[in-house]
């Protein structure tokens, strides 16, 4: 709404009215920044997340160091924590769900993946910890690969446990469900799977369209 | 380069910060609470044109060429006021899946502007 009694000092044509042009520039960092996030709107949230639980994996969120600038090829990098949506599949199985819907959406691929849970033993004690991670398969319910891990746990704290092939897979279809199965004496009651300061999350590195990557010479 | 203060008509930096509670959006980005959306904005008469550029060189350099080709009127057209140092800006989100995200989106904030 230009304003006749004043003048543009950049253009020297009318000033745009100071309230509307605050308006155009605040709809226009909303549009820009969701542009390049791959966005079409602001999300909704749809299941909220403890502070707690945000706090414990920011503490593993390891992006690359501050100032580091991205990816010489251009190609934005994201990571990415994804909480456990957890149920108990049967007695000594418990289930793990993960969504990706937003990354299969905006076309960007999960690089690498890993599972991170808590472990609680008793003090001045060490365990070695067996665990099968089985991961499903999107297309059909039965279970599909499994892998084994063998953990030495001397205290307690966070396990990091990288994913494999098949997992990243899972993904990038969108959704990713783990059984996981501590075997041995008395592994069930060390992995911590409830509480919102201990809630198991996967944590990947995603590529934006790292499919069709145009490798430069 | 320069930040624009009062009155000024010549190419400079216009600050201009977006709160994110302003726009209802603290909710999903969880860091950082706003996003420094500066411009560039002003003139570039031709004598100024190449400043503050990348060198003083390349500013004398276009000097000279407009003084060689009496450029006053040269179908080139004068010089625009643009960004001349860019850096990224740092998003921590939630996407639709109450997933945590974290990137750096190039090239986002403006930190000085200059004359093409």
């Amino acid at each position: 709404i230009p304003r006749a009694d004043s003048q543009c000092l950049a253009c020297g044509g009318p000033a745009v009215d100071v309230e509307r042009q605050r308006e155009l520039l605040l709809d226009l960092a909303k549009r820009s920044i969701l542009e390049k996030l791959r966005l079409s709107q602001r999300p909704t949230l749809s299941r909220p997340v403890s502070r707690a639980a945000l706090r414990a994996a920011l503490q593993r969120l390891h992006g690359p160091p501050q100032g580091m600038l991205p990816e010489a090829d251009g190609e934005q990098e994201y990571e990415i924590i994804s909480f456990a949506d957890t149920g108990l599949s049967d007695i000594n199985q418990t289930r793990l769900d993960f969504h990706f819907s937003d990354r299969t959406a905006s076309g960007m691929e999960i690089q690498q993946a890993s599972l991170m849970f808590f472990v609680q033993i008793p003090p001045n004690t060490t365990q070695t910890l067996k665990l099968k991670i089985l991961v499903l398969s999107s297309r059909d319910t039965n279970l599909t690969s499994a892998t084994q891990h063998l953990l030495d746990v001397d205290a307690s704290g966070w396990h990091q446990l990288f994913l494999g092939p098949e997992a990243q897979a899972a993904c990038n279809q969108g959704h990713l469900t783990l059984e996981l199965v501590p075997e041995g004496q008395g592994a069930w009651s060390s992995v911590i799977l409830g509480g919102a300061a201990h809630r198991p999350f996967v944590s990947a590195k995603v590529k934006a369209g790292g499919k069709h990557r145009v490798h430069r010479r | 380069g320069i930040n624009c203060q009062g009155g000024s008509r010549m190419c400079c930096r216009q600050e201009f910060f977006v709160d994110f509670r302003d726009i209802g959006w603290h909710d999903w980005i969880i860091q950082p609470e706003g996003y420094a959306m500066n411009f560039c904005t002003g003139q570039c008469p031709l004598h100024v044109a190449g400043m503050p550029g990348i060198a003083a060189s390349f500013h004398t350099a276009v000097l000279n060429l407009l003084k060689a080709n009496t450029a006053a009127g040269t179908a080139g057209g004068g010089s625009c006021c643009v960004p001349t140092a860019r850096r990224p800006l740092s998003l921590l989100y939630y996407d639709r899946d109450s997933n945590v995200v974290k990137t750096d989106i190039p090239d986002m904030v403006v930190e000085a502007c200059g004359c093409s």
